[in-house]
């Protein structure tokens, strides 16, 4: 299984 | 100005404990109303965020906003010079370089103030948009470390799914499989032992084993710990800093390849 990036998800401020 | 004062040393050192496997470096941003941090692990897999309030504080000073970009690992060699019971104030003036931790023990007998350079950080801040989770778990900290424990032995991942019965914990690799299954408490006497679920729709996801088992070393922080879940966001993991507010780590969950 891949791992995804916590930044996928949240957006830069 | 800034200055904050608790009473006893160790909660600074369990916060600590909590975030020093998954950051090097950390930028603590003060305001009138507490000392926050977030940030990403070096991989950009978890995010750690950190609220602890002004008024749980034992004394609280912060007459300008200042964030202190601090190195986790030379802080921990500073809190060690503590005693467990020692009151700890961590001051720093304006636009200093520097942030002073002094430690006072009970007795008065005996102070020392340890001065730690500061950092210049140039980290990014995430916004997290609020989520109505599919499901809400509330278990004891300690069941939740040792399940993460427990199932690191088998593989790389540890899949969590909740229905209302109960949630399933699950692992499988070179040796074989395991599954620990967690029904929700009937006995609501002892609030700290329960396991509560609250559940709008059954969740399923998988997630890398090394970061929950980061996690939990916040349990001393805390008895229950609470995981929200939704398919496609990443799991919070929730611990209460007692009378400070909380830790929450926030992991992206895996996906098929």
């Amino acid at each position: 299984m891949a791992q995804r990036s916590i930044t996928s998800f949240f957006i830069r401020v | 100005m800034f200055e904050a004062r608790l009473d006893s040393s160790v909660t600074l050192k369990k916060v600590l404990e909590a975030i020093k496997d998954l950051l090097n470096d950390a930028s603590f941003d003060c305001s009138d109303t507490g000392i926050q941090l977030q940030a990403m692990d070096n991989s950009h897999v978890s995010l750690v965020s950190l609220t602890l309030k002004s008024d749980g504080f034992d004394k609280y000073r912060c007459d300008r906003n200042i964030t202190m970009g601090m190195n986790l690992a030379s802080m921990v060699k500073i809190l060690k010079c503590a005693n467990n019971d020692d009151t700890v104030t961590i001051k720093a003036q304006d636009d200093a370089d520097t942030v002073t931790f002094m430690f006072e023990s009970k007795k008065q007998d005996k102070i020392s103030d340890y001065a730690m350079k500061l950092m210049n950080l140039d980290q990014e801040h995430l916004g997290i948009p609020d989520t109505d989770f599919s499901c809400v778990i509330r278990m004891p900290s300690i069941e939740f470390a040792r399940i993460c424990r427990d199932l690191a032995q088998f593989g790389e991942s540890i899949g969590i799914a909740c229905t209302k019965e109960g949630v399933k914990f699950s692992a499988s690799g070179d040796i074989g499989s395991a599954n620990v299954k967690i029904a929700q408490t009937s006995n609501f006497e002892k609030e700290e032992e329960s396991v509560t679920i609250e559940m709008q729709e059954p969740v399923a996801l998988t997630f890398a084993c090394q970061y929950l088992n980061s996690f939990t070393k916040a349990t001393p922080l805390s008895p229950q710990v609470q995981l929200s879940m939704s398919d496609n966001v990443p799991l919070v993991v929730e611990y209460t800093v007692p009378e400070l507010g909380h830790i929450r780590y926030y992991l992206a969950p895996k996906i098929e390849e």
